[in-house]
């Protein structure tokens, strides 16, 4: 039968959700022993950090698609949850590889890639059900059809006040961990990525000026003290 | 899978990114 857009879409569904069935709504074992090898325990802080981020999240979903849809967003969540476990394990067993390092205390006692690494994980799982995409994106606010409502990228990043500099930290880190993304989603990412470098990342307010100031003086402040090691 | 750009060097991950090295 023909590859409809609908037949396609649906195929991506299974196909994630076949993914996570066996990613729990917990952190696994092997995950759980990183966050016991921190210097400070970071669990409990995962858990209650997703809480808010669940009720953040499918209220504004219920917000954008349709007060009915509050359970449809709290659906999402609960799927960006394993994924987001799953994609967090991947990526710690692949630092462990190249560091040599199993405490990753610092990293994941940092609320700002928690956030990231959950925004990213709930992006893809809207991608796949259509309801973040490039093509439509229709502004609908309270229409019933998720895949008009406008909760297409950038809108995460809003739900979760998170800079979209911080956002484009994981993305790539996160196709790597997960080599079983679609091509359509990894291309979606992608387009995350270049609407982030050419546009979103340069708006008023982005914490890049205050980077770039800092990295500018820091240069300037190594020329001052070196001028002969310029020649 | 699409030829997604892998631009990430071999001494730069997670760590680096969010200052953690």
């Amino acid at each position: 039968p023909p590859q409809t857009p609908i037949r396609a879409a649906m195929t991506s569904i299974q196909q994630l959700r076949g993914e996570l069935i066996s990613t729990g709504d917990q952190p696994s074992t092997n995950l759980d022993k990183y966050f016991k090898n921190c210097t400070v325990d970071p669990t409990q802080d995962v858990l209650k950090r997703l809480e808010t981020l669940e009720q953040t999240f499918s209220q504004r979903f219920g917000q954008a698609v349709g007060p009915r849809c509050v359970i449809l967003g709290k659906q999402r969540f609960t799927l960006g949850v394993r994924l987001y476990y799953k994609v967090m394990e991947e990526m710690l067993k692949s630092e462990e590889k190249r560091l040599s390092v199993q405490n990753f205390s610092k990293l994941l006692n940092d609320s700002t890639f928690h956030t990231s690494l959950m925004a990213c994980a709930l992006e893809v799982v809207m991608a796949t059900y259509g309801e973040s995409s490039f093509k439509t994106g229709g502004y609908n606010p309270g229409g019933d059809d998720p895949a008009e409502a406008d909760v297409c990228f950038p809108w995460i990043l809003d739900v979760f006040r998170l800079s979209a500099f911080d956002f484009y930290k994981v993305i790539e880190s996160f196709i790597k961990a997960e080599p079983t993304l679609s091509k359509d989603i990894v291309k979606h990412l992608e387009t995350c990525e270049n609407l982030i470098m050419e546009r979103i990342a340069w708006r008023t307010g982005s914490p890049l000026f205050e980077l770039l100031k800092q990295e500018h003086e820091g240069g300037a402040a190594e020329q001052v003290e070196t001028p002969a090691m310029c020649y | 899978s699409h030829n997604y750009h892998f631009g990430l060097e071999d001494h730069e991950g997670i760590s680096e990114l969010f200052d953690c090295d």
